[in-house]
């Protein structure tokens, strides 16, 4: 019984990678106006890399990007990820702070950025973390996509064995999964915040996360954190620490932030959704719409004031 | 489909760099099958492993013989995801 459009999805439950495709298909085709998919890509074991494009019309408009699901048993992410899109379907032209950054910007939506993970997930392991790559001269299969990257690629903080769940690959952006959106962020050009949701810690974390030096605009990115976590935490109570990646959790290299602020992108942060001490990455299906709804408003905070302050 | 009956999921606080320094042996070891859903980072945040049922006597015995706190945060990990499964079926249903 396959929903016959995105009102009848159920938010409130975890979806398959064929289900969160037909989402995103019906998603389209209800707001041929304001949604398009991108495929910019094809993973290790050749599924679409689909992109959701929000956008009211312009050329070579600012983008903001936003990707969930690039750690495979993190299901919260992708599940939040499909409230945000039908989030901002349904606010634009009614919320007048969206609306505002919808007419100025493109938001570009990743729900599973490692669907090869993710479809494993359902299928055998739902423990299951990295990418699906085989590895020669090893057993161990897979990469972790979140040192993949090529800032700082191959620091401490990520690991050579391909058997570590932090395997950095055999080299930077050796992941079909991370090289399209590396080249989909160079030939785009224009994206002004980037911004990365995984599970589970309850964090906001900004360049960098290889060094313990500071980046250059870090005040400010540190006061936006303290906004945005305020702003997450006024729905339901739930506290957010924020901070650099290497202070605030630990030492990691050839992660996405880094990356993406390397690449000029400013607003670059890594979001580390809720959990109560309880579920880890087993957060009952009953808190996917309040994860996303507090996340939306931290999503709201940084966005706005993307658009507010141009650079 | 890989199972994880009796699998379990510690959260430990260490109290020191001392236990820290522990933890991060004990990662070491792999043997053991761990899965750190969190590391042993800092004593302000909560180490969360998952710990397979052939190593939960040895961990177990690891941390109380170095005296580390711990509670199980997850008593056993497949009961967790069979009740996951359940709501996914009775959702589609």
């Amino acid at each position: 019984l396959q929903p016959r459009s995105t009102d009848d999805y159920d938010y409130e439950n975890y979806h398959t990678l064929s289900e969160i495709n037909s989402f995103m298909d019906m998603l389209v085709q209800e707001n041929p106006k304001l949604v398009s998919k991108l495929v910019i890509g094809q993973s290790y074991e050749g599924r679409a890399l689909n992109v959701l494009k929000f956008s009211t019309g312009g050329t070579k408009r600012p983008g903001i990007w936003i990707d969930t699901g690039i750690h495979a048993r993190e299901w919260i992410t992708p599940a939040s990820g499909t409230w945000f899109a039908k989030k901002i379907v349904t606010e634009y032209g009614h919320d007048p702070a969206l609306t505002a950054i919808l007419d100025k910007f493109d938001i570009f939506l990743e729900l599973v950025t490692n669907p090869d993970g993710y479809e494993y997930t359902h299928s055998s392991n739902r423990m299951w973390r990295k990418t699906r790559r085989i590895n020669s001269g090893s057993s161990c299969i897979g990469v972790d996509p979140n040192r993949n990257w090529g800032t700082g690629y191959g620091g401490a903080g990520s690991s050579s064995n391909p058997c570590s769940e932090t395997y950095r690959g055999p080299g930077a952006y050796s992941e079909p999964e991370v090289k399209a959106i590396v080249d989909f962020t160079k030939s785009h050009g224009n994206l002004k915040a980037f911004l990365t949701i995984h599970s589970y810690s309850q964090m906001m974390l900004y360049p960098y996360g290889d060094t313990h030096k500071p980046c250059v605009d870090e005040a400010e990115l540190d006061e936006l954190a303290l906004k945005a976590s305020t702003a997450l935490e006024s729905l339901y109570g739930t506290k957010y620490t924020y901070g650099s990646t290497f202070n605030t959790i630990y030492q990691a290299s050839g992660v996405t932030t880094d990356w993406a602020y390397d690449e000029g992108i400013k607003y670059s942060y890594t979001f580390e959704l809720r959990d109560d001490g309880h579920y880890g990455f087993v957060l009952p299906a009953d808190q996917i719409i309040p994860t996303a709804q507090e996340t939306w408003l931290a999503l709201m905070v940084i966005m706005e004031h993307t658009k507010n302050n141009p650079y | 489909k890989e199972r994880f009956e009796g699998h379990q999921v510690l959260r430990i606080t260490a109290k020191n760099d001392a236990e820290i320094g522990l933890l991060k042996e004990l990662s070491k070891q792999e043997d053991l099958g761990l899965d750190f859903w969190t590391d042993p980072v800092d004593q302000s945040l909560p180490v969360d492993i998952r710990v397979p049922f052939h190593s939960l006597q040895g961990v177990r015995a690891f941390l109380g013989y170095h005296e580390i706190h711990y509670e199980i945060m997850i008593q056993d990990l497949q009961d967790l995801l069979d009740k996951e499964q359940r709501e996914m079926m009775r959702a589609r249903v």
